[in-house]
């Protein structure tokens, strides 16, 4: 099983 | 104001449709260096980077920085309207409610033209750090296309293991298991064939196949793809576009992490 990550977490807010 | 020439509506019609199905509204951010866009999937799993650069256009004219907010079914539906290969020509006032689109038939015979009303849109932009990736593939397009199609009808996601022996594709779900290995070859007739694995490290990785496909929408627009990985950042799948002048479509999608 695996979790699908978020973009947000390895790209930060500008 | 803005006043940009595309010679084939193609292109724009190609890069719509590639990222309609990901996003629904975006900024197309239009300054003198060219027009980019930058979005995410509502669901923040994978992000869309595209640049056109100004020597894509001729001419190309914009003074200052002009944010189109556009939603991209309502542009679909205008761009219904070209052929192409139509020339288009974008245009917009400095602080515009609506983007003007004029579409020449190449025989000259015919001008169509069409605005299309802009939306205010608060469009958070992430960074996207600099990074020297662990493997970089250049594949053909369509093969890529293929490989995602064929394994998403094994599972609904797909590990990328990159080794100095080659690139596997591979899948595990219910009724079975599936994969395919390409491994670096050059064809010297065709450069478009050519498999090109670039590897500073091993790297394994999965990815959901439902961005990847959604991704490969744009296979029309270049012949090769350009995959690059680094074990836990997110895969970078890249289209060049428009021959030479460094504009590009860029999918980034997050990988799937293991508990």
């Amino acid at each position: 099983p695996s979790k699908q990550g978020s973009i947000m977490s390895f790209f930060g807010k500008k | 104001m803005l006043e940009s020439r595309l010679e084939q509506a193609d292109l724009l019609k190609k890069v719509v449709e590639a990222i309609s199905g990901l996003v629904n509204d975006c900024n197309f951010d239009c300054n003198d260096s060219g027009i980019a866009l930058q979005a995410m999937d509502n669901s923040h799993v994978a992000l869309v980077s595209m640049m056109l650069k100004a020597e894509a256009f001729s001419p190309y004219r914009c003074d200052r920085n002009i944010a189109l907010g556009i939603n991209l079914s309502s542009l679909t539906k205008v761009l219904r309207a070209a052929q192409s290969s139509d020339i288009l020509t974008l245009k917009a006032e400095d602080a515009p409610d609506v983007v003007n689109l004029v579409f020449e038939s190449s025989e000259k015979d015919r001008i169509s033209e069409y605005d299309l009303k802009l939306m205010d849109i608060d469009q958070e932009h992430l960074g996207i750090p600099e990074t020297e990736y662990a493997a970089s593939i250049s594949m053909p397009s369509n093969e890529f296309q293929r490989i995602c199609k064929d394994l998403m009808n094994i599972s609904e996601s797909v590990s990328i293991e990159c080794t100095k022996e080659g690139v596997k594709f591979a899948a595990a779900g219910d009724i079975g298991t599936g994969s395919v290995t390409l491994k670096q070859h050059s064809n010297v007739d065709k450069p478009e064939q050519s498999v090109e694995i670039d590897l500073s490290e091993p790297v394994a990785l999965s990815f959901s196949l439902k961005y990847l496909v959604n991704f490969t929408k744009a296979t029309s627009l270049a012949s090769k793809v350009k995959l690059s990985l680094s074990n836990e950042v997110p895969l970078l799948v890249e289209y060049e576009l428009s021959g030479g002048n460094s504009s590009y479509l860029r999918f980034y999608l997050a990988p799937k992490i293991g508990d």
